[in-house]
């Protein structure tokens, strides 16, 4: 740490968390059926919601499976790694009509998982907040805002509100940029290597204030922008860079000239662009985007 | 009125169940198609990737690895293409998932005496002032094309002007001199492998409760059947990848494209060993 002196052991691997989708009123022996929130199956079905939840039957995560799942993060992973890209998604779905969410009840969950994840990686011997022992690099994701899939430029309440709740793993000087966009750039290895995080909802089909790329005005051009600037930025300083974000920047999900521009950036900085870590889809895969293709796509466009 | 209120009512249940079941669709929620949405990735890849790979080593064996100018070689398709990397989730959509990722850091002790933190407030101060000029003022944002016609007939030398106004969310090329990074030649900060964890619920589930029914407390239950465990890592066949380059995703993207048994096998991966299929 070139700022307190400190050493600090790199271990040459980071961990990749995303969709955790807590749900408070997950029920142990409810109905799947009911979102595993109410009812009672009969004993011939083995519909019922088991304790850490059931894969495939489309609950989401009791909070038990949370947190044994953060425990067995700090016992086993905690001590070996040098940072947790962390890609969003921290509350619920909203699947029960009964039950609709609410913008309070996303903002506490957010806060209650931040102020988990704080604790298992923060510096137990330090007082300072934002001293961590392995830094934290969370990302907006669709569900994390309201209504759902839909997020306005900055400054909002709700960019306001997510800088509280992350205030300590965001860099301070980026205060502004992150009340504005959502965004911010953190350097795990000062001066040496750096995460961005993105916010994929300005550039994602479903956000209903996202049409294009193209307009000054639309939340995927200011972010481009910034993303553009921060690139160059980190090419001049010589820093390699990792991006994440919750939505993947691929063709089914982002907006065309958002899709085509942002694979662009990554194609043009591949000098200092590692690579791309994403959620959202639940499903582990890769897929591979052409940026050619997309500068062409650009240039037939103008 | 009595039936008719009745069908009312009938039509408007149907509405509601419809709408429900698109909104758990929408929502995530269970599983669907999620096999034929990787089949058609595969498919798409298979089109695209996978025919210029075939095009390129079979140009490089005609020509006993020299060049010819109208293909392109391996190394230079890949230097086209970026990887988006899509993580499984610790919502049990499939198995809770992780993944711890290795890089190299050869050399970076060596490289520290040169390390320099650089303050960032002077760029963030510009930058922000950027944002606040160039993307708040109402000048010229939501021009149509027919009002630029009619100032390019204007103003004569709106031409220079538009020239300075270029899109800036649009990357100018890399410049030739600036080297291929971690993600295209092995060096600093490259990722070398994966290692995939999960928590496989039925079998945690099923301990759970067997520890309950042998008079254990839930707590001590909890604690002795929750783990998670190493589901596969990026080195494991069978098909192992010797580092996380775009080379090695291209590879291997090109292969899954054509071999049904890798396919089967990335399959159950990408399922979390849940041995989910769309029907």
């Amino acid at each position: 740490n070139l700022e307190t002196g400190q050493e600090k052991k790199l271990h040459g691997r980071f961990l990749h968390i995303t969709d955790m989708h807590p749900d408070a009123f997950y029920k142990e022996g409810s109905s799947v059926e009911y979102s595993c929130h109410s009812g009672k199956p009969p004993p011939h079905k083995k519909n019922f919601a088991s304790k850490f939840g059931d894969a495939t039957k489309g609950c989401d995560a009791p909070e038990e499976l949370i947190d044994y799942t953060l425990e067995w993060i700090k016992d086993n992973l905690r001590d070996k790694i040098d940072f947790v890209i962390w890609t969003g998604d921290n509350v619920r779905h909203d699947n029960d009509r009964k039950i609709p969410r609410t913008e309070m009840q996303i903002l506490e969950m957010n806060d209650q998982i931040s102020r988990k994840m704080q604790r298992v990686f923060s510096d137990p011997n330090s007082d300072n907040p934002r001293d961590f022992d392995v830094t934290l690099i969370p990302s907006i994701g669709n569900n994390d805002v309201f209504p759902h899939n839909m997020f306005a430029l900055g400054p909002t309440l709700q960019t306001r509100e997510y800088y509280r709740i992350w205030d300590n793993v965001i860099p301070q000087e980026q205060q502004r940029t992150f009340y504005r966009g959502a965004c911010f750039v953190t350097e795990v290895i000062p001066g040496r290597l750096a995460v961005l995080s993105i916010n994929t909802l300005y550039l994602y089909k479903a956000n209903p204030l996202v049409d294009n790329c193209d307009s000054k005005k639309q939340p995927g051009y200011q972010l481009l922008a910034w993303l553009g600037s921060v690139l160059e930025e980190l090419r001049q300083r010589d820093v390699k860079v990792w991006l994440s974000g919750h939505v993947p920047p691929i063709e089914k999900n982002f907006a065309d000239s958002c899709y085509d521009k942002f694979t662009l950036w990554t194609h043009e900085y591949r000098d200092i662009i590692i690579g791309g870590l994403y959620g959202h889809m639940n499903i582990d895969h890769f897929i591979p985007v052409d940026g050619e293709a997309s500068r062409k796509a650009i240039e037939s466009e103008v | 009125e009595i039936n008719s209120s009745e069908d009312d009512d009938d039509e408007e249940e149907i509405l509601d169940h419809a709408m429900a079941a698109s909104e758990v669709h929408l929502m995530g929620a269970k599983p669907e198609n999620k096999e034929s949405y990787m089949n058609g990735i595969r498919d798409k890849v298979y089109k695209k990737v996978h025919q210029e790979v075939e095009e390129s080593v079979a140009n490089e064996d005609m020509m006993c690895g020299k060049k010819r100018n109208e293909h392109k070689t391996f190394e230079e398709i890949c230097e086209n293409y970026s990887i988006v990397t899509i993580s499984g989730s610790v919502i049990p959509t499939f198995n809770p998932s992780i993944r711890i990722w290795e890089y190299n850091t050869t050399d970076l002790e060596a490289d520290s005496s040169t390390w320099q933190k650089h303050s960032w407030d002077d760029f963030y101060e510009k930058l922000n002032k950027i944002m606040d000029n160039e993307y708040n003022s109402e000048e010229e944002d939501e021009l149509t094309i027919d009002d630029e016609i009619e100032i390019e007939k204007k103003k004569s030398n709106r031409k220079k002007k538009r020239k300075n106004k270029a899109d800036k969310t649009i990357p100018k090329k890399k410049p030739a001199k600036l080297a291929l990074g971690p993600a295209y030649t092995p060096q600093l900060f490259s990722p070398t492998k994966f290692v995939q964890y999960y928590a496989d619920l039925k079998q945690i589930n099923e301990d759970y409760y067997s520890l309950l029914d042998s008079g254990k407390k839930p707590g001590e239950a909890a604690e002795r059947s929750f783990k998670y465990q190493v589901e596969y890592t990026s080195e494991e066949g069978p098909y192992p990848m010797k580092s996380l380059m775009v080379e090695d995703f291209i590879s291997l993207a090109s292969k899954l494209a054509t071999d049904k048994k890798i396919w089967q096998k990335f399959l159950k991966r990408a399922f979390m060993s849940t041995g989910y299929t769309d029907d």
